[in-house]
């Protein structure tokens, strides 16, 4: 465990604290995609699946359980709880992510390190990943006000993995043999996702103004 | 063999 990742790990952790605290405490989802949310929960079930009966740690166990544990219930809340759906807007939360599933399960199928069951799986986990925030930037674009919490999430959401990518660096540099394209290439393609929203929210931070991003 | 040590990240 090097500082980056648990830097990466922590900063993956207050996201998802954020959207919990906005959608537990004042019962609202406003602004959040439940297509991401849905899409992450299923990042999680197809990662984790190894989480009983592989135990590496006890820091790994206990984040997999928050992980997979608040996923699902923001999911949850967003389809079941009475006030937080009022809260939904699903007449602009319109992205096909079944559009996404499928071609990262065909490319899970097609390019991976093992072909099991397990190792297709966590690849397309991987892959999913990568993709899983389109529909929320779709939502903040058509979003007129985005409020704080929103923005924090996703600004948390996507410096997490940008950690990553200097945690799998470090790595590379100091144990041999540690060379993995899928997870480099697809983090990659994760954290540039963000850059436009990386762009907007620092601007809008530093000029004190109102978070907007262009249609 | 044991899981690859990568699958020690979330």
């Amino acid at each position: 465990m090097n500082a980056f990742r648990l830097a990466g790990d922590m900063t993956h952790l207050i996201s998802v604290l954020v959207l919990l605290l906005k959608i537990h405490t004042i019962k609202s989802c406003a602004g959040i995609s439940l297509k991401t949310q849905e899409l992450y929960a299923l990042v999680f079930a197809t990662r984790y699946l190894d989480i009983f009966t592989d135990f590496i740690s006890l820091y790994n166990t206990v984040m997999k359980l928050i992980f997979l544990g608040s996923s699902f219930s923001i999911v949850w809340y967003m389809r079941r709880h009475k006030l937080v759906q009022r809260s939904y807007d699903k007449d602009h939360d319109t992205f096909r992510h079944q559009l996404l599933v499928l071609p990262c399960l065909i490319l899970a199928l097609l390019i991976h390190e093992q072909f099991t069951f397990k190792e297709v799986m966590w690849t397309f986990s991987i892959y999913l990943e990568a993709v899983a925030i389109l529909p929320q930037l779709v939502l903040l674009q058509r979003t007129r006000n985005i409020d704080n919490l929103t923005g924090q999430y996703v600004f948390f959401l996507g410096a997490y993995r940008s950690l990553y990518i200097l945690n799998w660096i470090y790595r590379y540099f100091t144990e041999p043999h540690y060379v993995h394209w899928i997870t480099w290439i697809s983090g990659l393609v994760q954290t540039l996702l963000y850059a436009d929203f990386f762009y907007y929210y620092i601007s809008s931070w530093k000029n004190n103004v109102k978070l907007t991003l262009p249609a | 063999e044991s899981e690859p040590s990568y699958k020690d990240e979330l």
